[in-house]
């Protein structure tokens, strides 16, 4: 049977930073290949192909809320595998090592995670489950 | 290969969209 790839639409113009990106032109339809937690997607845009960063999507055929899980505000303990200091003001800045608490998974692969106090945005793609509920 | 993805975080989302989910 025929694959059917799911269509989404640019929402704003993205230049790719490495070769197996693809840029995109707001308002081009593309079908995704495949979908990472970390927030890249694999997409089609004939004749392109290549990675392309999932903020930079909206479907064409409902919100894109229906997919991504609900809060866990209990959160889920990931440990962070890479430092990473915060860009913008909504993002939290962390250590290598660090124990932290997962409390919304988005699919744009930046989460929301806790720690201690603080609660803000940290890339997916730094972080490792630790396998324990809190 | 093609397929690997980029090693870096991807970009946050357009400042109007953060807004909007706000």
């Amino acid at each position: 049977a025929p694959i059917i790839l799911d269509s989404y639409r640019v929402i704003a113009d993205y230049r790719k930073t490495s070769k197996y990106e693809i840029d995109l032109c707001t308002g081009d339809l593309v079908e995704i290949v495949e979908k990472k937690p970390n927030g890249w997607w694999f997409c089609q845009c004939e004749p392109k192909r290549g990675w392309a960063p999932a903020s930079y999507l909206e479907p064409l055929d409902g919100p894109e809320e229906s997919e991504e899980a609900d809060p866990d505000y209990a959160g889920e303990l990931y440990i962070t595998t890479k430092a990473y200091s915060a860009a913008l003001d909504d993002e939290l800045t962390l250590e290598e090592g660090e124990t932290i608490e997962v409390i919304h998974k988005l699919l744009d692969g930046w989460w929301v995670v806790r720690k201690g106090e603080e609660t803000g945005h940290f890339p997916s793609m730094f972080l490792n489950r630790t396998g324990e509920k809190k | 290969s093609i397929n690997r993805p980029p090693q870096n975080p991807p970009p946050r989302p357009p400042a109007e969209m953060r807004r909007k989910r706000a």
